[in-house]
């Protein structure tokens, strides 16, 4: 069972934390932080890890796809080219695999979820956001989350999070859906509506453990004025996400990206 | 007493909510949020809103200058073009003023501080702080803020602000420092070096009155795990940096402006 997850968004939008707070994986070694002659980077790099988790009991091996560079530099003009190239190139390797005579196994390295990383300004959508998710949405599943989400306030979240899908709307961009099934029973679909209705998710991540107010050792944040805990939610979606991607939504993150994704680059392809 | 502070920041980095909070003035009505089917802009504003506050019964001629659009665009090469066209405009309006044979009443309408806000990313200076604030501080009293630095927790931040520190030294990039006088006192030597201690400051803006701990209305930002208080010196720098502009470094803005930013461009103007 295999599941690769790109991540998109700028530096420090706490990419790294959310990945290890997901799925207990470290997207780097220790970070080393940027030393001060250090020259920054020129272009985007894609780099992955993978690492076989099990969840549920189901083992799963998992890539994740990071994308650092992406929206650091003056000009971030074709930010998305490089993104956009290996989002390409797993499909393309994919179809000279399926074109093979002995195919019993392939590799399935495409992209089943792009967790897109949004700044919390509490505006909305950015420039450099509407143009990238509109190359992005016809090639993988769109998964927006708030990063950061402690920077706001549920009022504002509230607020932030209905202009977001305003614009999504407005801009034709396409986000990943709960499909809707016929057969779905009842309590799939309440839940389907339960997880989908907190999009875009807002996200705090936290690796470390700090002590809650009533003494319990949590993953989160402590500050002076009070201890967010990621696994709360009362304080962010981090469980909701997490369950959609690895447990309720897993399966149609696949097939959508198999059957429909996929196809269509390959008919694209093909009629070329 | 005029006093003209500049403020420079990405969208959504709380500046407008930082200048109310620091002088009670609105930068714009109302905000009205973007809808979505709002063209982006497409270039920079500058926007200027002017005000006469009292101020440890000082009267202030302050005007706040706005600069909206900056560093949101998918290509931000010259961002910086506008704004330092504008602080050029007003030194030549000086210049002009100067020349008259009349200059009983000059006008000072340059730039005293030039506010520019960091974003709380916990890395440190992006590639497009640091183009920009090599284009801006010969010309203007850089004073560098974190932004919205309630996202950081004090560990980060201190880790943070040596990262940022070590950057603009190693960039050299000069930022607006507390004179050394011969003749100042000890206690005001003192109070200089506490001020800058904390440089670069960490913000936190909000004119809204939430309701702390122990019951007080205070200045802050209530979230479910805790209320944040503006006032607070442990929450934030924010006391520090009104001190700053208002109280004890007030003349010496003006001063070094005068004195030695403008005299810098005026040379530099006739020897061209
Ligand atoms: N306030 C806040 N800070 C976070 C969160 N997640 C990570 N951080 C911090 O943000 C900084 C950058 O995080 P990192 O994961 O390296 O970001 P990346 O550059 O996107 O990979 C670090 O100081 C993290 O501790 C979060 O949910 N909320
Ligand atoms: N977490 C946090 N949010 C803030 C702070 N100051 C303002 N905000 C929020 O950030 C959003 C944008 O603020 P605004 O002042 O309009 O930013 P501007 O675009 O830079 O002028 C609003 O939802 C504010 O309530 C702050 O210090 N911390």
């Amino acid at each position: 069972f295999s599941l690769n997850i790109m991540v998109v968004g700028e530096s420090g939008l706490g990419k790294s934390t959310l990945i290890e707070t997901l799925f207990n994986m470290s997207l780097y070694g220790p970070k080393t932080p940027r030393q001060p002659g250090h020259e920054l980077a020129k272009t985007i790099e894609i780099e992955s890890v993978t690492a076989d988790i099990e969840e549920n009991g189901v083992r799963l091996h998992l890539t994740v796809v990071d994308t650092p560079g992406f929206g650091d530099f003056v000009n971030n003009t074709d930010s998305w080219k490089t993104i956009i190239d290996n989002i390409d190139a797993r499909f393309d390797a994919y179809l000279d695999a399926e074109n093979k005579p002995n195919r019993v196994v392939i590799n399935d390295d495409r992209i089943h979820a792009c967790i897109y990383f949004i700044q919390p300004t509490g505006h909305s959508l950015s420039a450099l956001d509407i143009t990238v998710l509109k190359q992005l949405h016809r090639k993988v599943n769109i998964i927006p989350v708030i990063a950061k989400s402690d920077m706001l306030t549920d009022e504002e979240l509230l607020a932030f999070k209905s202009r977001i899908l305003a614009d999504i709307a407005h801009q034709g961009i396409e986000i990943f859906q709960p499909p809707k099934y016929d057969n779905d029973d009842e309590e799939t679909q309440l839940e389907n509506e339960e997880i989908f209705a907190k999009s875009p998710f807002a996200v705090v991540g936290s690796s470390n453990l700090v002590q809650a107010k009533d003494g319990r050792m949590i993953r989160g944040r402590s500050y002076p004025w009070g201890v967010i805990e990621v696994d709360n939610e009362e304080h962010c979606d981090f469980v909701k996400l997490r369950q959609l991607l690895i447990r309720t939504h897993l399966e149609e993150l696949r097939e959508r990206t198999a059957n429909q994704l996929y196809e269509q680059y390959r008919t694209n392809k093909l009629l070329e």
